[in-house]
């Protein structure tokens, strides 16, 4: 469902390149449940840009769904960020104005889910992450670890085939992270929704089937849990 | 050096209160390292806000150094936070328009560090979080993990008597984690400088003498490493 080939991304300041990724190629199957691991500043925010439709590689091709990115208009592209992917930014990116439940109906908005209907779906969201007390607090009135929830509610109120998310537990004590990972792979296993996943934490990564960890922009190794 | 004495808070949202803190004391002394657990929400950095100066209890006292911080304008308060403390914010906290380095710099400004050792004090402590080549990237052109280290760099640069890390390494892989907690582990006993860090990993609390644990804004238990 995802293929990237020989991707590179190169970041030009004044006459320094910085090379975030480098060559990258693999390719992940629907209903993949895959964890990106490695130091920081080694590109895994970078690819999963790539991977979201986000941004655009410097050189090499991204296949989703077997169609090529780089051959889509900016309204195909915005339509696949809208219908086939939930994305949960590393840095949550949620609007400072508004309460969490409003935050979480976002994406429906543009989807055209009715109105109706939008409440009920991002409150059962909501409820997923364990947040449904707080669903009138604006981000400001929320702890960090809150925020972050609001985030992984609204990447999964659009029943995306598809979800990526960029270090979900960074702010979250172990028992939530926990909670977090068994929901990824509830709708993993019983929805067959791929998910993609940034983490720094091996007890994270073990939940899901395949790691690939980064190193200066390229994968340093690739490893399926073996069948048993 | 701390003292809190039966602290509240209390958020009022329209008709609902949440008691962020209820009736919290303890105190903690110069020199010691300190690590803050408890779930997503039970109250950790309504507590770092309010050891850090930056917010006041609903209720009770806070004492910094014997005086009562509730008695001191906001002149003495300003000053307490400039000299006193260096604080690595949860969500960082950088100026989106200003280089690392001159992030890092700011604390300086206010402090009367001459402009000639300001340059050489803030690319000592981006060295010191190894960011020392990410010098002139401003934070959207940074990692997850760069913008978090250079957040710590810019906490260290006053060589404030005591350091306050809300969750300073929830965005970094294992190797930089550690190597982060070696340096706060170092200031602390090379330098006698006072640490209090809120962290969800048991690793780098192990760092630390003292685990305070929170639960719905009390404190759960206060373990101190046993004297070998
Ligand atoms: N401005 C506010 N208005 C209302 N409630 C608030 C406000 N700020 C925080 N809260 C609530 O106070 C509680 C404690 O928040 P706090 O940020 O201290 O938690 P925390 O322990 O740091 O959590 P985390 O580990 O997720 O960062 C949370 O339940 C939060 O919803
Ligand atoms: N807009 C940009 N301009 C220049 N360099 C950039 C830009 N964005 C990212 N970089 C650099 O690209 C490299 C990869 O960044 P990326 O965000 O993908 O890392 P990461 O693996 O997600 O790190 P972390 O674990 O810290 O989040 C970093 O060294 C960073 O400094
Ligand atoms: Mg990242
Ligand atoms: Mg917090």
């Amino acid at each position: 469902v995802v293929k990237i080939e020989n991707v590179s991304k190169i970041y030009s300041l004044g006459d320094v390149q910085v090379e975030a990724l480098k060559n990258v190629s693999f390719s992940v199957e629907e209903g993949e449940f895959l964890s990106v691991m490695g130091a920081s500043g080694s590109g895994k925010s970078t690819l999963m840009n790539i991977i979201g439709c986000l941004d655009t590689p410097t050189s090499g091709d991204y296949f989703i769904e077997g169609r090529n990115v780089s051959g889509l208009s900016g309204d195909e592209l915005a339509d696949i960020r809208k219908h086939k992917i939930g994305f949960v930014f590393q840095g949550f990116n949620l609007l400072p104005r508004m309460s969490a439940l409003e935050n979480v109906k976002l994406p429906m908005l543009y989807n055209g889910v009715k109105p109706h209907d939008r409440e009920g779906k991002a409150m059962e969201a909501l409820e997923m992450v364990g947040l449904a007390d707080r669903a009138h607090h604006q981000p400001q009135q929320l702890s960090g670890g809150q925020q972050q929830r609001v985030a992984i509610a609204r990447a999964l109120v659009n029943d995306a085939s598809m979800i990526l998310a960029d270090e979900p537990t960074g702010n979250l004590d172990s028992r939530t992270s926990l909670d977090i990972m068994e929901l990824f792979a509830e709708l993993n296993r019983k929805l067959g929704r791929t998910v993609i996943q940034v983490t720094h934490e091996p007890e994270m990564a073990s939940f899901s089937r395949r790691i690939l960890t980064f190193r200066d922009g390229a994968i340093l190794k690739d490893e399926r849990e073996s069948q048993v």
